[in-house]
């Protein structure tokens, strides 16, 4: 699954998803990327937030409008993923999973379970190529 | 801000970031634009096995694609879920916002309505993907599974299920460890 967010210059948010889910599953099975609010959420006054890994766990707990709402807050974004990560590890603590969340002022962060580390990239304005970011999971 | 714009993304998809940059910064696109091109980038590239057309079979051997996209400026949303037969789900997640006053189309429906806006219907099954699905059916007797509580046991046997008549219904909150590239 890929899950992205951008913001331009002009201060206006996108998110988006694509997946081709998990294997094996039930034909008919949705998976979390499909759905507002679970796989990605954005709003321009706050930020955006996505989410990969078990989506049939993650749905459950529309991890990223949590994200986005808990930035909304106040928290930063690394503050804010791992609050949805943490909410859903308190039900399935073995879940494989991350949020990642950008902010309205351009700063990253992500959280993550189930995993040693987590990685995602980044491209900003002035680099020249993406960087990637790794974090330790809970 | 000077760092933007800016693009994230999950995993270290760096041609989906890089393309999805580009768009918004050298091709005058907008972040809508921008994130359209970045998932669309790893559907072709099939990145890690888990985005695009080829890989992670069902149960049947069918690959299916599911995608959301979201503008936050208008609060526009168009997404679809167990897309058949079409390889640019982004895309088609983008007209189902731009054509529409709906949120998300499924199925065989969405099929129809990517094909009527004008999208090429293609198989997405891979030779790996069929080798994939062969080996957990014939070697494999359908391990791993999504079911549960049905008949014959799930950890056991493949189907065809039925409910199990004299087991418990339980709800195990356990969660099965996954491959590291297996994920939603």
């Amino acid at each position: 699954t890929i899950g992205m967010i951008a913001l331009d210059s002009n201060g206006n948010l996108a998110a988006a998803t694509s997946t081709n889910g998990l294997q094996f599953r039930i034909p008919g099975r949705v998976s979390d990327s499909a759905l507002i609010g679970s796989g990605a959420f954005a709003d321009n006054e706050v930020g955006g937030a996505c989410a990969t890994g078990d989506g049939d766990v993650m749905q459950r707990f529309v991890p990223s409008y949590n994200t986005v709402e808990a930035m909304r807050r106040g928290s930063s974004p690394e503050e804010a993923a791992l609050d949805s990560i943490k909410r859903i590890a308190k039900f399935y603590p073995n879940f494989t999973g991350a949020v990642l969340a950008l902010d309205r002022n351009g700063r990253h962060g992500a959280a993550c379970n189930g995993m040693d580390k987590f990685p995602y990239s980044v491209m900003q304005n002035g680099w020249t190529d993406p960087q990637i970011f790794e974090i330790p999971c809970l | 801000s000077d760092s933007l714009p800016i693009v994230v993304n999950t995993w270290p998809f760096v041609n989906a970031t890089r393309n999805a940059f580009n768009k918004m910064q050298n091709q005058g696109g907008t972040c809508v634009d921008g994130v359209e091109v970045g998932c669309r980038t790893c559907e072709d590239e099939q990145c890690d096995g888990s985005v695009g057309w080829g890989g992670h079979p069902d149960e049947s051997s069918e690959t299916t694609l599911d995608s959301l996209i979201i503008d936050a400026k208008t609060m526009s949303v168009g997404a679809v879920a167990n897309l058949h037969r079409i390889k640019n789900a982004v895309g088609v997640a983008r007209a189902v916002m731009n054509y529409t006053r709906h949120s998300i189309l499924v199925g065989e429906s969405a099929t129809k309505f990517a094909l009527d806006m004008g999208f090429e219907q293609t198989d997405l099954h891979s030779n790996q993907s069929i080798e994939q699905w062969k080996n957990w059916l014939d070697n494999l007797s359908c391990q791993p599974n999504f079911r549960r509580n049905v008949s014959p046991d799930p950890s056991k046997s493949c189907g065809p299920y039925t409910p199990d008549k004299f087991g418990t219904t339980s709800f195990d909150i356990e969660t099965k460890k996954r491959p590291i590239k297996e994920h939603d």
